[in-house]
């Protein structure tokens, strides 16, 4: 494994974008994990359309099926991307525009469709298979304890106390093996993180947290997706 | 021996507050910071009443900044664009990955060589 590596350097990120007052961070999680995985079989990157999960995607859970994504209430990337394998794809976010509410009907078109979905699995809790995946695959959907990231301005976050219980859903793109930590008085490897919140939050959208602890539980909820190449119908 | 009187980032931990920290001073900062941030983030409020109860939580945030400050002290934290939601307010409109035990559903991925 390359001791440093972000995705952003070889074009399989798109910009940040910012999912508003709504409680979609999964779908923008979601769009970001397949954009890098069309990326990576197309070739091309295209922004992926966040509304089209929010209006569309009711998609339940089958362990538990009274908890299914709900637009701005919430949701699950997996079960985003098993939506998306049924549907055949996500539209271009061109063609379906964010709109950061979730009282709007579906409006999937399939003729649009710019990526579809190959197949997804969840990455075990094992830091290097994350950084192995995250090379393979592309940039990996991951849930995190977001309670730092309310005050959060930049740095590497590598909190002494942090709960694993998951309440954000973002997307990993590539990690550093050093940043300076002073209080620790050594040098710390992380990972970095895209946000949904837009530039002007965090390290220009982006996040920095230490690797090695399972910190703020970033390493136990990480999946990852393949994309096929779709030609508009 | 030599003294220094550069001030450097060694010295600067070792210096420490003399002057008064009494809560009118702690007050006029947060009504400082407040005003920056209203400003910065164009945000304004529907009455009086509104206003007073997000410059309450603006305050609360800011000890909670500082608290996050201690506990993470390699990060920078501080006044961001949320600093006027209660911890609540901000799960509901900003967060949203709903609770999930397991992922055992999910095909686990292979095992990948790391070694090369």
């Amino acid at each position: 494994l390359p001791e440093d590596f972000d995705w952003r350097d070889h074009g399989a990120v798109t910009g940040v974008k910012n999912q508003g007052s709504c409680g979609s961070c999964w779908s923008f999680s979601t769009t970001g994990a397949l954009e890098g995985a069309n990326f990576l079989a197309t070739g091309k990157l295209v922004s992926l359309s966040e509304q089209q999960l929010v209006d569309c995607d009711h998609e339940c859970d089958p362990d538990e099926p009274r908890s299914c994504d709900s637009g701005c209430n919430g949701g699950l990337m997996t079960t985003a991307y098993e939506y998306a394998l049924k549907a055949g794809g996500l539209e271009p976010e061109a063609d379906y525009p964010y709109s950061g509410t979730d009282r709007g009907t579906c409006k999937f078109d399939k003729s649009k469709i710019a990526a579809s979905v190959a197949n997804f699995s969840v990455v075990s809790l094992d830091e290097e298979q994350i950084a192995a995946n995250l090379v393979k695959h592309g940039p990996l959907s991951v849930g995190i304890n977001a309670v730092f990231m309310q005050t959060y301005i930049g740095g590497v976050s590598c909190p002494y106390i942090c709960g694993k219980h998951l309440d954000h859903g973002v997307l990993l793109v590539g990690y550093g093996s050093a940043a300076y930590s002073p209080i620790r008085l050594k040098d710390k490897p992380y990972w970095i993180i895209k946000n949904s919140w837009g530039e002007n939050w965090g390290e220009k959208g982006y996040y920095k947290i230490c690797r090695g602890r399972n910190v703020c539980g970033v390493d136990s909820m990480v999946s990852t997706v393949t994309a096929i190449h779709t030609k508009p119908q | 021996s030599f003294i220094s009187t550069t001030p450097t980032n060694d010295d600067d931990q070792l210096i420490r507050q003399v002057v008064s920290n009494t809560p009118e001073d702690n007050d006029l900062t947060s009504h400082h910071h407040f005003t920056n941030f209203l400003q910065k983030y164009g945000k304004s409020y529907k009455d009086a009443d509104e206003h007073a109860y997000r410059f309450s939580v603006f305050t609360s945030n800011l000890r909670r900044a500082k608290r996050h400050q201690k506990l993470d002290p390699s990060a920078i934290h501080g006044v961001t664009q949320f600093s006027d939601l209660t911890p609540n307010e901000f799960k509901i409109k900003h967060l949203g990955l709903r609770k999930k035990v397991t992922l055992s559903n999910a095909n686990q991925a292979p095992i990948l060589p790391t070694n090369d």
